[in-house]
């Protein structure tokens, strides 16, 4: 499903701030593997997840995505693979600051050019499953760090992607919180969704089948083993 | 130092959005304490330590820092207080996106009138022992996550304040750099430094003397123990 041969990401490339973030990754991910992602900060985890969530190109090596080779997509064909395939948790929730947790939730929907009275449906049942069926109302700054967390991953869920990636989904949320989305995340897991997220915290990591670690841009280990 | 009287809180009072967040806080943390506040999301934690930062009010209570009572001083005397007293990691880090690191780092001196030679000295020995060394010239887009909760860190520590508020300092750090943070806290703890800071990671409220644990905005349990 997910395949990276040879990926190379240099930012900046000839000013102050160049930085050859990635270093040579080849990576195959199949359908339905629920994959941990970890390794120190500045590591290239996030940068990764961009690249496979179709946000950014690399500067060499190849993504086929469903067979589909990214680098040769046009802009507009990147934008509708996102859109269709892929659910996307950001490690800073990129929400829109102005509109409510409902509205936010119902953006991916509102691209698929889903009807008003589905799209709300269909939001608000995926912010009741993060538990935040009270709150649905609130814009971002009236919500607790951990809510706005919740409303990205409820988002990134709205479209039912077949690929959701996560970036750090549990850095705010408290114990019991965090193993509330890790159900749900193995629930979708089990259904066939293939799940990839990155993670500092072993016992998140516990829930995968497969844990890669990255280290200065490149992949230093892949285990498989028996998911939580 | 810091006395917190039946400290209430109601955001958005008569709207849709009115939330009673704390209901009732009364809490006495002395000079040189390292307290952790634990509690689930939404419990009402940064909401908390804006008050104790003096970048909120309570809705009624009273708050005594260092003997002054922080709901009579003006806008002015807030500002210098937060600015002498007070360094603040905040849990979304709240860097200016526009500018470098180093000059991120350096706010708080600027706004004490310090020399731009000894700001630019002292942010850089910040930077330098949270390991950004290598990314002063970088705008936060041009940085990591947990790069980002960095730079906020060296921001809150720059101006080496009484008491240091840390909301999720390590939220986005892997274990290696979390530990480094810890030591570094734990170091300032030492030489008298007050610290208070929320985590969810039991293995970071590890350090504190005293963990007090927040539910639905009331403390359901304060403990006094052995740091690591
Ligand atoms: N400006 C606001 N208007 C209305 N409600 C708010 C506002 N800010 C916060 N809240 C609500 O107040 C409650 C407490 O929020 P707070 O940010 O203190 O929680 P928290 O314990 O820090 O949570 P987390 O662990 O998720 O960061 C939450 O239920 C939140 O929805
Ligand atoms: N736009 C950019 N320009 C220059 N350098 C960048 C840019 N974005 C990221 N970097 C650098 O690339 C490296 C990898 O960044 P990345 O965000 O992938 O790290 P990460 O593993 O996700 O770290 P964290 O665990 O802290 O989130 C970092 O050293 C960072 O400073
Ligand atoms: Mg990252
Ligand atoms: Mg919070």
């Amino acid at each position: 499903l997910i395949e990276l041969r040879d990926v190379h990401k240099i930012y900046g490339q000839g000013t102050e701030a160049e930085v050859h973030a990635l270093r040579g990754i080849t990576v195959a991910i199949t359908r339905g593997e629920f994959v941990a992602i970890m390794g120190t900060s500045g590591s290239g985890k996030s940068t990764l997840m961009n690249l496979l969530g179709c946000l950014d190109r690399p500067t060499s090596g190849s993504y086929h995505l469903a067979g589909r080779e990214i680098a040769r997509m046009s802009k507009g064909e990147l934008a509708e693979t996102r859109n269709e395939v892929l659910g996307f948790v950001f490690q800073n929730f990129n929400l829109l600051s102005r509109t409510s947790a409902l509205e936010n939730v119902e953006l991916p929907l509102i691209y698929r050019g889903e009807k008003s009275k589905v799209r709300k449906a269909r939001a608000k049942e995926s912010l009741e499953r993060v538990g935040l069926g009270q709150r649905m109302g609130h814009t971002p700054n009236q919500l607790s760090g951990g809510q706005q967390q919740r409303v990205a991953i409820a988002r990134a869920l709205v479209g039912k992607p077949e690929v959701l990636l996560a970036d750090e989904p549990t850095g705010n949320l408290d114990s019991r919180t965090s193993t509330e989305v890790m159900a749900l995340f193995q629930e979708l897991g089990e259904s066939g969704i293939t799940v990839v997220l990155v993670t500092h915290e072993p016992d998140i990591a516990e829930y995968a089948s497969r844990v890669l670690v990255v280290k200065d841009g490149v992949v230093v280990s892949d285990e498989r083993k028996t998911p939580k």
